[in-house]
């Protein structure tokens, strides 16, 4: 399995 | 001119506890409405997001907002100089390149302060979104911990899949496999014993062992835990701060590859 990170579900505005 | 007087001052101290295992440096937003931080681990893959509102504590003060960088691990050297019985006050001046920390103990005999270097962070806040989330378990926080610590002697991996009946936790390795089954249960005698699911649909998600171990770094701050789940979003665990805020992990889920 692959780990997701976090900066690809929430954003800088 | 900021200052913040806690006369609880282990929570401080525990709430430093809850993070620096996640993160190396951060900066607390001082405003006039609390302190913040939201800071992710060095990989991007959590993060932690706390509120300790101003109303909280005993003396707040805060004129202008200040952003304090600090390097967490010296913090912590600093906080276990104070007792837990100890009354914190955190100080600083507005445009201040250093924080101030002042321990009294309750019969104001002994008063130590520690002046700490602030470090300038260049960090990108986060937009979170709203969520509405397709389940949510609230469960004792000491049974996630052991939960989290048993399964992560299996693999490195743990599986959540929520059903309105409850909620399961699986891991898989070399050794075998390993399950915990917990029921819905809000028939307790006391509140902070009862495992209580809002389920809209159920989910099943999988994430790293290693950081929801950090996580349970923050069971002493509360008798309950939350976990918000919904597929292929970060999973939310939420310790409430009583009369006080929250500490927040997120953490992205394993996908298959």
């Amino acid at each position: 399995m692959a780990q997701k990170t976090i900066t690809s579900f929430f954003k800088a505005p | 001119m900021f200052e913040a007087r806690l006369v609880q001052g282990a929570l401080l101290k525990k709430v430093l506890e809850s993070i620096k295992d996640l993160l190396n440096e951060a900066t607390w937003e001082c405003a006039a409405t609390g302190i913040s931080l939201q800071a992710m681990d060095s990989s991007h893959v959590s993060l932690v997001a706390l509120n300790l509102r101003s109303d909280g504590f005993d003396k707040y003060r805060c004129d202008r907002n200040v952003s304090l960088g600090m390097n967490l691990t010296n913090m912590a050297k600093i906080m276990k100089c104070a007792s837990n019985d100890d009354v914190i006050t955190i100080k600083a001046q507005d445009d201040a390149d250093t924080v101030t920390f002042v321990f009294e103990t309750p019969n104001q005999e002994k008063i130590s302060d520690y002046e700490m270097k602030l470090m300038n962070l260049d960090t990108e806040h986060l937009g979170i979104p709203d969520t509405d989330y397709s389940c949510i378990v609230k469960m004792p926080s000491v049974e996630f911990q052991r939960i989290c610590r048993d399964l992560s002697q299996i693999g490195d991996s743990v599986v959540i899949s929520c059903t309105k009946e409850g909620v399961k936790f699986s891991a898989a390795g070399d050794l075998g496999t390993g399950n915990v089954k917990l029921a819905q249960n809000a028939n307790v005698d006391k509140e902070e014993e009862a495992v209580v699911i809002e389920m809209q649909e159920p989910v099943s998600l999988t994430f790293a062992c290693r950081y929801l171990n950090s996580f349970t770094k923050a069971t002493p701050l509360a008798p309950q835990v939350q976990l918000s789940m919904s597929s292929d979003v970060p999973l939310v665990v939420e310790y409430k701060l009583e009369d006080m805020g929250y500490v927040r992990y997120y953490l992205a889920p394993k996908i298959e590859d």
